[in-house]
């Protein structure tokens, strides 16, 4: 599903070149679980970035479904989002000016199939899941800073993806619910949808079937965990 | 130090009323390190936003150092903010259009009393204690999601406050990254400084001496924890 060539991400900023992602290589099979790891500044968001089509790499190949990621028109690109990708961000990436329900249901109106009527409840149906179905109107200023991030996280899943990438989706949350999270993206899982989540916490990690640990842009490390 | 008293906040939405926190009655003393802990939407930040005088309550009385903060002008709340209280918000509220050094500058200069020279080498070296030596130019955007926090953190313990308060203030960080940081508000606390952090995780409110757990705007708990 998805192929890493000496995919490459280096920032200019004139006098020095960060080197956030080096050259990297490698592949994602449809269905995967993984978890992606490291320390603060590793590259994970910019490899999260990458693979969910919202920057361009400076150099290396990115293969989605096939089709070269690098290659497609902004159109096609932005579509691809639209329709297979599901991505909660590390900084919710909320509308300000729009409420929580309008917030998950805009991925449907680009999508531009759907009713009025059957966006509006498959957003509420999701948000309820996330346990916010008292907090619809509420703009994202007039929610709590996990109740922002579960905003996000049914956001990412009304289009049902065949991808859900989520940079510390969990991190705001308390225990019991990060683990109902955790509860609905396991089930998405196991119905076959690729799951890559960022977390530096263990109790998201062990959910995970491969785990990818990043360091100063480098994978160092890329290995098979089980069920414990 | 800090005595709350019936102190609470609600939201008012027109049709609808959202008590945040209610009725709330508690103490904390000077020196003290407490954890405050809760489910995503209890009331946590809406009790730190009190406590930092940032936010007007409903009803109620909160008492700092002897002073009805309520009672206080705009400007004396403002004074008391920069020299009092470093806040390690929740969604970091840095400065977008300036550098990271510069966001951590920012409450020395409000606070006036000493020269440029001066203000950058304390803003500096506490940035390099987070680990950001290399990124002093970088702004925010340019930052990944850990490294905004620690810029946050370094903002809030520029100016030496007697409180210092912490909305989920690792959430971002990996493991040994956070454990420098809680090491760091360690060491503050043994030289006096008053903590208050809100965490969800266990290995963040294990530095604690107190924890108060809050519920739907209540506090259901309030107990000392020793070390182990
Ligand atoms: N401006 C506002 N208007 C209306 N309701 C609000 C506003 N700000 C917060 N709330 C509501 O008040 C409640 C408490 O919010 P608060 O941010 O204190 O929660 P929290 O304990 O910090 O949660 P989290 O752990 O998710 O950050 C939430 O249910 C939230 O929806
Ligand atoms: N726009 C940018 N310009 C310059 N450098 C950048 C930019 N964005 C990110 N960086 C740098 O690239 C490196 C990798 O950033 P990235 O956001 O991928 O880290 P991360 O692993 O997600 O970290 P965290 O766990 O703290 O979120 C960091 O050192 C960061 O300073
Ligand atoms: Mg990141
Ligand atoms: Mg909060």
């Amino acid at each position: 599903l998805i192929q890493l060539q000496d995919l490459c991400k280096t920032y200019d900023l004139g006098e020095v070149q960060v080197r956030a992602l080096r050259p990297t290589t490698l592949s994602i099979e449809a269905g995967e679980y993984v978890a992606l790891l490291g320390p603060s500044g590793s590259g994970k968001s910019t490899l999260m970035n990458l693979l969910g089509c919202l920057d361009q790499p400076t150099s290396g190949s990115y293969s989605l479904d096939g089709v070269e990621v690098a290659k497609m028109s902004r159109d096609a690109r932005s579509r691809i989002r639209n329709e297979k990708i599901g991505f909660v961000f590390q900084n919710f990436n909320l509308l300000a000016r729009t409420s929580a329900l309008e917030n998950v249901e805009l991925p449907l109106m680009y999508a531009g199939h759907q009713s009025h009527r059957q966006r509006r409840a498959k957003a509420t149906d999701l948000l309820a899941k996330v346990g916010l179905a008292d907090r619809l109107g509420h703009h994202p200023s007039q929610l709590s800073g996990g109740q922002q991030q579960r905003v996000a996280i049914a956001r990412a899943l009304v289009n049902e993806p065949a991808i859900l990438l989520g940079d510390e989706p969990t991190g705001n949350l308390d225990t019991r619910t990060s683990q109902e999270v955790m509860g609905l993206f396991g089930e998405l899982n196991r119905q076959g949808i690729t799951v890559i989540m960022v977390t530096h916490e263990q109790d998201v990690a062990r959910h995970a079937r491969r785990l990818i640990v990043l360091r100063d842009g480098d994978v160092i490390a890329d290995t098979e965990q089980f069920e414990r």
